[in-house]
C-alpha cells in the first residue's frame, strides 16, 4: 500500500499549479524514494520533472513501485477542497484504480476524504542525461516571471544571452523592441535576492515565451529560479521545492530556419 | 524566422 502526508498541503497545490498548465494528465511514479513525474506537454517542445523525496513527508510509506495515472483538472477540483493549513494524506491500495485524499482541519474537527479515479495513461519517458552546462543562472524567481510577463508583449520569443556581464533577455515585434539586461548582484542582505551567474562559455538561444510563461507558474514554490543553458539543447528551468527536491522544465530552444 | 524544436530531437526515449 502507498500512504503520504503532508502536513501542509500548500505544497501540493503550489506544486499542481506549477503543471496543470503545460499538462493534461500525468503519471505520479510513487517509489520507496519519493513521488516522481515525468511529461511532455501535447506539442512535445517542453518537459516537466518533478521530483518531491519520501523523507520530505510527514509520513510515507510505499510497500511496491506504484504508477498512478492522474487526470490534472479532477485533482485541481479536489485540491480546491483543502484548506491551505489542512493536513493531507494520499492513499492507495497496491494496483488500485483509484486513490485517496483525505484532509484534515488542525485542529482535526473536520475529515473530509476524496476518493478519485485513475487513469491508464501511456506516457513516454525521456533519458535525460547528465550535462555540463555552459551557463547557469540563479535569480529571484518572481524577477524571471516579471521578465517572462513583461516581454511576451513584444513578440512570441525571448532570446537570452548569457556572458560573463549578465544576462539579457530580448524580444522584438510589431511595437518595437525590448531588452532587459540584470547584472550579477555585487552585494545582498539576502541570499535570495541575489543574481549569479557561473560561466564556462558565452551561450545566446532562442525561446518561445508562451512555455517560459507556463513555467514561472511554478514561482510559488521558491524564492530562487536556475537556468541552465547550453548550445542547441534544452533550457532547464528549475525550482527547489524545500525539503522535497525540486520541479525542472526542459524546453526545447527555436532554431534560424 | 525561427523554428520550434521538439524536445525528442534531444533526448531518447527511456
Amino acid at each position: 500500500m502507498f500512504e503520504a502526508r503532508l502536513v501542509q498541503c500548500s505544497m501540493l497545490k503550489k506544486v499542481l499549479e506549477a503543471i496543470k498548465e503545460l499538462l493534461n494528465e500525468a503519471t505520479f511514479d510513487c517509489s520507496d524514494a519519493g513521488i516522481q513525474l515525468q511529461a511532455m506537454d501535447n506539442s512535445h517542445v517542453s518537459l516537466v520533472s518533478l521530483n518531491l523525496r519520501s523523507d520530505g513527508f510527514d509520513k510515507y510509506r510505499c510497500d511496491r513501485n506504484l504508477s498512478m495515472g492522474i487526470n490534472l483538472a479532477s485533482m485541481t477540483k479536489i485540491m480546491k477542497c483543502a484548506g491551505n493549513d489542512d493536513v493531507l494524506t494520499i492513499k492507495a491500495q497496491d494496483n488500485a484504480d483509484n486513490v485517496m485524499f483525505m484532509f484534515e482541519s488542525q485542529n482535526q474537527e473536520k475529515v473530509s476524504d476524496y476518493d478519485m479515479k485513475l487513469i491508464n495513461l501511456d506516457q513516454e519517458h525521456l533519458g535525460i542525461p547528465e550535462t555540463d552546462y555552459s551557463c547557469i543562472i540563479k535569480m529571484p524567481s518572481g524577477e524571471f516571471a516579471r521578465i517572462c510577463r513583461d516581454l511576451s508583449q513584444f513578440g512570441e520569443s525571448v532570446v537570452i544571452s548569457c556572458t560573463k556581464e549578465g544576462v539579457k533577455f530580448s524580444a522584438a515585434g510589431d511595437v518595437g523592441a525590448a531588452n532587459i539586461k540584470l547584472a550579477q548582484t555585487a552585494n545582498v542582505d539576502k541570499e535570495e535576492e541575489a543574481v549569479t551567474i557561473e560561466m564556462q562559455e558565452p551561450v545566446t538561444l532562442t525561446f518561445a515565451c508562451r512555455y517560459l510563461n507556463s513555467f514561472t507558474k511554478a514561482t510559488a514554490l521558491s524564492p530562487q529560479v536556475q537556468l541552465s543553458m547550453s548550445a542547441d539543447v534544452p533550457l532547464v528551468v528549475e525550482y527547489k521545492i524545500g525539503d522535497f527536491g525540486h520541479i525542472r522544465y526542459y524546453l526545447a530552444p527555436k532554431i534560424e530556419e | 524566422t525561427n523554428k520550434q524544436n521538439n524536445m525528442k530531437k534531444y533526448y531518447d526515449r527511456r
